[in-house]
Order: structure tokens, then sequence, then C-alpha cells
């Protein structure tokens, strides 16, 4: 599971 | 990273190459938006303040100066070098009415309240809406070059392509944003008529004017 405050898109 | 992501991004490399490449060559920034431009500035400066926090990949970082650099040179071009081919009485959006509501949604939706995470939200709101004043003045003039149309499906491809992007995510990772994806969402659907008409009329070899 990821967390969406880590973002890794552009 | 998946494909649909890669040719997202590739899409979004690719448009802001066309873009400069018809301004260049044409020496003119004649039917590009301004305040279009500007608001990619500020997107890309706001969501990108994180370069100096945290550190994803090489690809991630390189891409983000990419983004803040082209855009803001795009800018330097339509104001400096080729500001007399910019006629700002045909760019009327009015931007308060985009930025306003954006400052709102970023501060009810967003993934922590410190001030990264509020300009990251708020530049996901306004990305999504970036493209209005651009689109408001296609409606207006009804009419644009194929270059210009170009630089507008590769933008518009870029978004769509992140929409698999996302499923994708979902089914290999248990990843899921729902900010991104609905802001997503609606900023591809804000596409929805230009790719008709793109489709329908520009890759059928006709110049893309919108009916009287």
């Amino acid at each position: 599971e990821s967390d969406p405050s880590v973002h890794d898109e552009l | 990273m998946n494909i649909f992501r890669f040719f997202g991004d590739l899409s979004h490399l690719a448009s802001i190459f066309i873009l400069i490449h018809k301004i260049t060559t044409t020496r003119s920034c004649r039917g590009i938006s301004f305040k279009t431009q500007a608001l990619y500035v500020t997107v890309f400066v706001t969501r990108y303040l994180d370069l100096f926090t945290s550190y994803v990949s090489l690809y991630n970082t390189v891409m983000k100066i990419f983004f803040i650099a082209s855009s803001c040179y795009i800018l330097y071009l339509m104001r400096v070098r080729y500001r007399p081919t910019n006629d700002p009485s045909i760019d009327t959006f009015r931007l308060e009415y985009l930025v306003g509501p954006c400052v709102v949604l970023a501060l009810i939706f967003n993934y922590g309240y410190n001030p990264t995470e509020l300009l990251w939200s708020f530049s996901i709101f306004l990305e999504s809406v970036a493209i209005l004043p651009q689109l408001f003045m296609l409606q207006r003039t009804g009419e644009a070059e194929t270059i210009t149309t170009h630089y507008l499906a590769a933008l518009g491809a870029y978004r769509a392509l992140y929409i698999p992007n996302w499923i994708y995510r979902y089914f290999s990772e248990g990843y899921v944003d729902p900010i991104s994806v609905t802001a997503g969402l609606v900023q591809t659907g804000l596409y929805l008529d230009f790719f008709y008409v793109y489709f329908t009329k520009v890759l059928q070899g006709q110049k893309f004017e919108l009916p009287a």
C-alpha cells in the first residue's frame, strides 16, 4: 500500500 | 513507473517541444494564451518545491527541472522575444475565477496542513483548469494553426494516459491518490470537445475550424 502524500508522479 | 505514465510524460515533453518549435519557427506566439502558460509556470513551481526536500529518482528530478525551466522559457519567448505577436485583447479569461476556487479546494482537500502539501494540492487543482484560457481563446477565434492543435493534442494525450496509469497502479500497487484522480478526470474531460474536432478535422487534413 502506498501513501498518496508521497508524490512520485509529475 | 509503467508504460502509461512513461508515455504520458513523453507526450507532455513533446507538447512543450511542439510549442517552442511553433513559436520559434513562425517567430510568433499568435494563438497561444499567455495566461495558460503563466498558469503552468505557477503549477510547476508550486508542485515541484519538493525538489529541495524529497528525492524520488533521477528521472523525476530531471523532468521537474525541465518543466520549470521550459515553462519559464516559454513565458520569456511570449513576453520578451516575440512580444509584438502576443495579442492580450483576445486572451480575456479571468484568472481569478480559476485561482480563487483552487485555493479554496486546496484548503479543503489535501494530504496535510503544511505549506508543501497545500501548495501541492493547489497545483493539482490549478493544473486541471489551466488550459481553460487557451481553450476559451480557441473558442473565441474559432480557428487555430495546425501546429497549435498538435500542441494541444499532445498535452491532452498526456492527461489521458495518466488515467490508465492510475488504474494500473491501483491493481499493481494498491495505490490510489483521490485528489490527482479527481482533478485528472476533470482535466481530461476539458479536452473532449477539442479532441472531437482534432480527430474529425485536423487528422483528416483539414484546418481546425469551429462551426460558427
